[in-house]
């Protein structure tokens, strides 16, 4: 599969970037989080496209970003269920 | 550092994903 360029990108529709570039993240991130491979790519997406594009060709920043997206995940579920201890 | 990743962010899903066999 073609690397994804920013001409590709261009072409497009902004709703439709997300969703191409996110057809590229999903598959890296499934391969090691199956299970939050559509949550965590979701949250990727909001990161901007040009740093989106960096990332889906340089893996170690790529991974980087995705234990950064877990950790808050973890971080927000625990809060969550503090908060309903506490009710 | 703040994380500026937002947990609530809305889940992806793909079309042209295909699972592995």
């Amino acid at each position: 599969q073609e690397p994804l360029t920013v001409s590709m990108l261009a072409a497009a529709p902004l709703h439709k970037q997300k969703q191409m570039i996110g057809e590229r993240l999903y598959p890296l991130i499934y391969n090691v989080h199956t299970q939050l491979a559509g949550k965590i790519t979701g949250m990727l997406l909001e990161i901007d496209n040009s740093e989106l594009l960096y990332m889906l060709e340089s893996p170690e920043s790529l991974n980087a970003k995705v234990e950064e997206a877990l950790a808050v995940l973890i971080q927000a579920h625990q809060t969550m269920e503090e908060e309903q201890m506490k009710v | 550092r703040k994380s500026t990743l937002n947990p609530n962010a809305k889940e992806f899903n793909p079309r042209s994903f295909s699972q592995p066999k």
